[in-house]
């Protein structure tokens, strides 16, 4: 029988959080494994960066659902770091598949891949629950409910992550895990977002690589950026 | 089953994109 709204709500976040239930907020042995074949470790920029991101998101949380949600926020931020360990493990597995190596030093000391995929397993938290607190207006921490005020992309402004970057993960993101039909597809509206709208701001990194494959070809002329 | 569009040829995954190839 079809479920009512508030039914597959609560069914979303239970499946998240039975998926998540085996993984750790630490890395797994795996992943430490992959850490250590590094030619530089990255396991202590990884935990110090989780450490600033985490306070950076919980303020925010508070900020945006109330100062009374900051433990809430911690919650939520603890389950987007084990979803961010698990499909990094997934990803790091199906890469050394595809290319034969062990050692992931450039990837893994990368910020940016970390911010990024950080980013993607919050979003994917937020949006869960965002459903959730939706549907079930009035269970809240004293407030209006304003979960959906963190949909994507306020993530981007939390982290200060251009969109392009953003991007560059959806996809290895939605292949490294069992997600549901309705996350994927609001994954798939952010990067339709991305694509259709926010990588073509202003600022956004898409001009300066524009302009660097323009470069190759002198005699093309380059169009300025529509503002 | 979802219908999202898998754009990525085999030779292309997270490594590329991230320009660690």
């Amino acid at each position: 029988p079809p479920q009512t709204p508030v039914r597959a709500a609560m069914t979303s976040i239970q499946q998240l959080r039975g998926d998540l239930i085996s993984s750790g907020d630490q890395p797994s042995t795996n992943l430490a494994t992959y850490f250590k074949n590094c030619t530089v470790d990255p396991t202590q920029d990884v935990l110090k960066r989780l450490e600033t991101l985490g306070q950076a998101f919980s303020q925010r949380f508070g900020q945006t659902v109330g100062p009374n949600c900051v433990v809430l926020g911690k919650q939520r931020f603890t389950l987007g770091v084990k979803l961010y360990y698990k499909v990094m493990e997934a990803m790091l597995k199906s890469e050394e598949k595809r290319l034969s190596v062990q050692n992931f030093s450039k990837l893994l000391n990368d910020p940016t891949f970390h911010t990024s995929l950080l980013a993607c397993a919050l979003e994917v938290v937020m949006a869960t629950y965002g459903e959730s607190s939706f549907k079930t207006a009035g269970y809240n921490c004293g407030g209006e409910p304003s979960e959906t005020d963190m949909r994507f992309p306020w993530i981007l402004d939390v982290f200060n992550l251009t969109a392009f970057n953003f991007y560059k993960v959806i996809e290895s993101f939605i292949k490294a895990d069992s997600l549901s039909k309705d996350i994927i597809k609001h994954l798939e509206t952010c990067e339709n977002l991305i694509m259709e709208r926010i990588a073509w701001r202003t600022g956004s990194l898409l001009f300066e690589l524009l302009r660097q494959e323009h470069e190759g070809g002198a005699a093309e002329q380059v169009e300025t950026p529509a503002s | 089953s979802h219908d999202y569009h898998f754009g990525l040829e085999d030779h292309e995954g997270i490594s590329e994109l991230f320009d660690c190839d």
